[in-house]
């Protein structure tokens, strides 16, 4: 009881200082181990639950990069809610590209990729990273060659008909909204590019300036990591 | 953007984080997921934090690292979490965040600003997975 009293306490203090601040918060007590905890619910727990039995089934031949490494790619697989995997958040070239990360807590090694291109385990390459190499960071195209050619990753098409029919309809709608943001011509606020920086020597009778993020001032259609 | 923290039952940890980024970004951007203390960071000793969210804004806070950093230094995961995520409002107050943050011992909370944020954890002899909203 004296417990539950604190975290109503804490809650209520918590509570407090969110509406001074914007910061929402929610805090849960100790637990026993082993224990797995991510962003995100529904589809997500999955992921969860995957990690989780990973660490409780077989405790002596697993560890927790193992479980964090096939909790993520549960998450890859199943598309989780478009944000994680294949055929999600399609580039304005309608190409999907994933980043992932992982880290170790007993050495702080850490291994990852960023813009990777036709390969659908991320994490499966940010482990590679991790194990087999001394770097940190691999990106793009040459971090896709370290999969195919180091880990024996097979290249496919990230795009689905979602992802493609997600693009195709923000193109139609004039690329809006867009991250372009300063001085571009012709005005990412309204057209699609190709865009190019303005110049003072570039008309403006037919070039108009964009100087917001339209993301920002479309909050409803804002994206995210 | 999904974040995870695992706490193996030897107390070993680790953390990793998986995402396809920002919807209709300008080819060639990448998020905060990869990017070590602010898609997720973690320190056997300490504990760990995943994040998700506005991955431009985010990963120039590393909010992970700040908030295993915040309970290195004795705060409480609430408070790390906290501390985390209004360093990041201070700044844009607009910004979509959402960080869980668990220490060693398997005490965890979350923090997040511009939207309802979730997460799910499961630990000890749990059946399921269980989730916590962030109001």
């Amino acid at each position: 009881m004296a417990r539950n009293n604190q975290v109503v306490q804490r809650l209520t203090v918590l509570s407090m200082l969110c509406i001074a601040s914007r910061v929402t918060a929610a805090a849960e007590g100790s637990m026993n181990l082993p224990m797995v905890i991510n962003t995100w619910a529904g589809p997500f727990t999955a992921a969860t639950d995957a990690a989780f039995e990973v660490l409780s089934l077989t405790p002596h031949n697993t560890t927790a990069l193992d479980a964090v490494q096939i909790g993520c790619a549960t998450c890859e697989r199943n598309q989780c809610d478009g944000t994680v995997g294949f055929g999600g958040s399609p580039d304005e070239n309608c190409e999907t590209t994933l980043d992932a990360l992982i880290m170790d807590g007993q050495t702080l090694r850490s291994g990852a990729v960023a813009g990777l291109r036709r390969v659908r385990d991320a994490i499966g390459v940010a482990r590679l990273v991790h194990d087999y190499t001394e770097h940190s960071l691999l990106a793009g195209d040459l971090a896709t060659r370290f999969a195919v050619d180091f880990g024996g990753f097979v290249e496919e098409n990230l795009a689905t008909t979602e992802s493609l029919a997600q693009c195709e309809a923000w193109r139609a709608a004039d690329c809006q909204p867009n991250y372009r943001a300063g001085h571009i011509v012709p005005d990412a606020g309204a057209q699609c590019g190709p865009y190019a920086p303005w110049k003072a020597s570039d008309s403006l009778d037919n070039a108009e300036l964009h100087e917001g993020n339209s993301f920002e001032s479309s909050s409803s259609k804002r994206s995210h990591d | 953007t999904i974040s995870m923290v695992a706490i193996h039952s030897d107390g070993t940890m680790a953390a990793g984080t998986s995402s396809n980024g920002a919807t209709h970004k300008v080819p060639g951007r990448v998020g905060d997921g990869p990017i070590v203390g602010s898609g997720s960071y973690v320190d056997s000793d300490i504990g760990g934090c995943g994040a998700t969210g506005d991955g431009d804004i985010m990963m120039r806070f590393l909010p992970c690292y700040q908030a295993v950093e915040n309970m290195r230094r004795g705060l409480s995961p609430q408070e790390a979490a906290d501390d985390a995520v209004s360093r990041m409002i201070k700044r844009y107050p607009m910004a979509m965040t959402g960080i869980v943050v668990v220490d060693n011992k398997g005490q965890h909370a979350g923090a997040g600003s511009g939207w309802t944020f979730t997460y799910a954890f499961r630990s000890g002899d749990m059946k399921e997975a269980v989730t916590v909203t962030v109001p």
